[in-house]
């Protein structure tokens, strides 16, 4: 068995944690801090046989890699004629994940 | 020495931190959620020497391993006739235990 | 790679995370709870190249280890001669820091 340790964004968790049940995935979340935004995330230890270790990173991958967005910014609150309101493509998303060896697993 | 990753539950914290004590296990305490069934849980993360590995999961085992408990249900709001509430096996309790090598352990 | 996990008391934090962004060392923090003593404490994450670590090893161990200050307790708060109030010398700071081998790190 491996210990995965997945630091994601928080709004991706709801759709990774689906993912994580249909796919027989058992995890313990955690609420962390990014050390450099210092604004909060989201961290899974995952504990998982090595042979199911490629298709957790594949859903990880899948549901919560880095990617571009397009969003329209709030609507100009002094009413005027909206021209500052096209949608612009902003980056959301990221994961890092840690694999690291495990001895032994026990449960009681 | 190894870290040993011990998730259990809530109920089960003051008395397994009170043996860690008893023994001189050292420990920091999480606060986590489980992954399922998304209620609050305790992780502990116990730095400790290889030799005392076997003691510290018996202390773990003995305290929160899963095991069913008589509880009577909260007696009945209407009033009624108390016939709903005789004592009913429930399960509680539970510990996963991961156990990490560990190449080397400071303190400053 | 190697993950460092390391414990330190939460006033060490903020001159911690700057040493952390001036090296760029990547770390995610925890909120934690002392085994013994209850009180809040720190915990921090870091993925580090094997290279990097005996650096962040110093850092940890300039800014948190345990050290002695002079602190003026408070004054006495019936007003009287302020004899009680010459600078005593207590212990604060400490680090505890666990190394862990890293399988693999991977970023989405
Ligand atoms: N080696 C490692 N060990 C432990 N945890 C790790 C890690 N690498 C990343 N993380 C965790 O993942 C979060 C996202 O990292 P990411 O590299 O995608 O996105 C980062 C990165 O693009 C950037 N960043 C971080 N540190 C930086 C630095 N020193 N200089 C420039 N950019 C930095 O800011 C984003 C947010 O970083 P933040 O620290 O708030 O949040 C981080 C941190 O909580
Ligand atoms: N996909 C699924 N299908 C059917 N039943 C499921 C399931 N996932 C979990 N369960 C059941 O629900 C209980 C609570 O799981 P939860 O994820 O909330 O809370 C878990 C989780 O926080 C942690 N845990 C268990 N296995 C883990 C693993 N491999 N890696 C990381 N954390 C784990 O320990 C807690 C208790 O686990 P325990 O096995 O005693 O008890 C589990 C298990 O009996
Ligand atoms: N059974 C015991 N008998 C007598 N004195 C005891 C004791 N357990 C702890 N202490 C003392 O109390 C301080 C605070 O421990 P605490 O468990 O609250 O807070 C700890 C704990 O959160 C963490 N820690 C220390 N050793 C650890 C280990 N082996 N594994 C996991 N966490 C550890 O680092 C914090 C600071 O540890 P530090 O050693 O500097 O400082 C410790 C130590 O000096």
């Amino acid at each position: 068995m491996k210990l995965l340790i997945a630091v994601i964004q928080d709004k991706d968790t709801s759709e990774l944690q689906d993912a994580f049940i249909k796919n027989n995935i058992r995890a313990t979340k955690l609420s962390t801090t990014g050390g450099f935004l210092k604004s909060g995330n989201t961290t899974y230890m995952i504990g998982i046989d090595d042979e199911k270790v490629q298709k957790t990173l594949d859903i990880i991958k899948n549901i919560s890699r880095t990617r571009k967005k397009y969003m329209t910014p709030p609507v100009n609150l002094d009413g005027g004629a909206n021209e500052g309101s096209y949608p612009v493509k902003i980056q959301v998303g990221g994961a890092t994940v840690m694999i690291l060896p495990m001895d032994a697993f026990h449960q009681f």
